[in-house]
């Protein structure tokens, strides 16, 4: 049973991928589990889809743990995946969400960095792909996205820790969410999951140009931030900005919790609070996707 | 598996877009093999630096040259990670 699960600990991957199958098996009229292609690594790439009904319905996409090292992203994604689970039938609002539109949910958007932070390096952020001539592991899964691919804030460096890649979406994790979204063609948000700075940023990251849909999205948000906040150090080849571009207006980032004293090593006792407060903003988001259907 | 001990993370909250520059600079030195945690963006955020135990010496010299304040927020990084791998593990052993 989900219940027996301590949501307030940072898991392994393969515990992750377990208690999905027993989310599903708890769930099954609401939540299956889709295999959406492998890692570097081969590793499975899972997202667990809720859906009461329909073919390719408008759908909401979150993701979690783009960069590995960011623990309490993947914890908050398993946390708020039960959440659904459960308030669905019990939450109206959510409830209604659900009767109407789909929620994907990728909680392990990097699979092999997040094993390896587990087993050799707690601080690795990037994928694990080897780099052709180079001695250094791994692309930023955060700057491989064709959006602004390979300008300001990525590097070509293999050795960064920003280093964008070879090409956009040369990293088959990438690709894999890259294939879903398109070949879906009917998702209305799209949501990425980081820590920490306790921010909620809207596109874009790589040029000055104007949003179209600025006054809009930063309108309804309670966490207002202002995009030229970030045009001193912006990140191109970002997932928002890819989503956006392609058109799926309701695209945001969130950074998760910054208490000052601990960095990526969030103590395991914040992940419930911090899954909490962030299930507000979420929802929030949600049923305004839900209510504003373009 | 990697270990950091005696790394230490410092936090900058920045005072302007000088400092800014500085820590921007501290970005493209390599030699120091710098980790930043939170990448100097704006003087309304902070920046959150992992610094090696080997160059904690030379990067305090450098940010007290340019009148950078900083705090020490954690100050040997290997202890936070011993303590969240033995909560890990005792959690695992809990539920198996």
């Amino acid at each position: 049973s989900t219940r027996s699960f301590n949501f307030g600990a940072y898991h392994r991957l393969e515990t992750i991928y377990s208690w999905m199958d027993t989310l599903v098996a708890q769930y099954p009229k609401l939540v299956t589990k889709q295999d959406i292609g492998r890692s570097y690594e081969n590793r499975p790439m899972y997202v667990l889809k809720f859906s009461t009904g329909g073919n390719k319905r408008p759908a909401i996409w979150i993701d979690t743990g783009i960069h590995s090292r960011e623990w309490v992203s993947q914890a908050t994604g398993v946390w708020t995946a039960n959440k659904i689970a459960t308030d669905y039938g019990t939450d109206a609002s959510l409830t209604s969400l659900l009767n109407t539109m789909d929620i994907y949910m990728l909680l392990l958007a990097n699979p092999d960095g997040y094993a390896y932070t587990h087993s050799n390096d707690r601080m690795w952020r990037k994928t694990r792909s080897k780099n052709p001539g180079s001695v250094c592991i791994g692309v930023d899964p955060n700057r491989n996205w064709d959006a602004g691919f390979g300008g300001p804030g990525a590097s070509n460096n293999p050795c960064s820790e920003s280093y964008h890649g070879p090409s956009a979406h040369s990293e088959i994790e990438v690709k894999n969410v890259v294939n879903l979204i398109e070949s879906h063609g009917n998702f209305k948000s799209f949501i990425s999951v980081h820590a920490y700075s306790q921010l909620l940023m809207y596109p874009y990251g790589y040029s000055c140009g104007s949003v179209p849909h600025q006054p809009e999205l930063v309108r309804k948000e309670k966490h207002t931030v202002e995009s030229h906040l970030f045009l001193s150090d912006p990140a191109s080849g970002g997932s928002i900005d890819w989503s956006y571009n392609l058109g799926i207006k309701y695209s945001f980032a969130f950074e998760l919790r910054d208490t000052g004293r601990y960095g990526f090593i969030l103590p395991a006792n914040q992940i419930i609070p911090t899954a909490t407060e962030t299930w507000l903003a979420l929802k929030h988001i949600m049923e305004y996707v839900r209510d504003h259907p373009y | 598996e990697r270990v950091f001990i005696g790394d230490q993370v410092i936090r900058v909250n920045v005072q302007s877009e000088e400092q800014i520059q500085l820590l921007q600079a501290l970005e493209n030195q390599q030699e120091w093999e710098l980790d930043f945690w939170l990448h100097p963006v704006s003087t309304e955020l902070p920046v959150d630096i992992r610094v090696p135990h080997s160059s904690v010496s030379s990067v305090t010299e450098y940010l007290i040259a340019h009148n950078i304040h900083y705090s020490v927020i954690i100050n040997n990084l290997q202890e936070l990670l011993d303590e969240e791998k033995a909560e890990m593990e005792e959690n695992q052993m809990n539920e198996f």
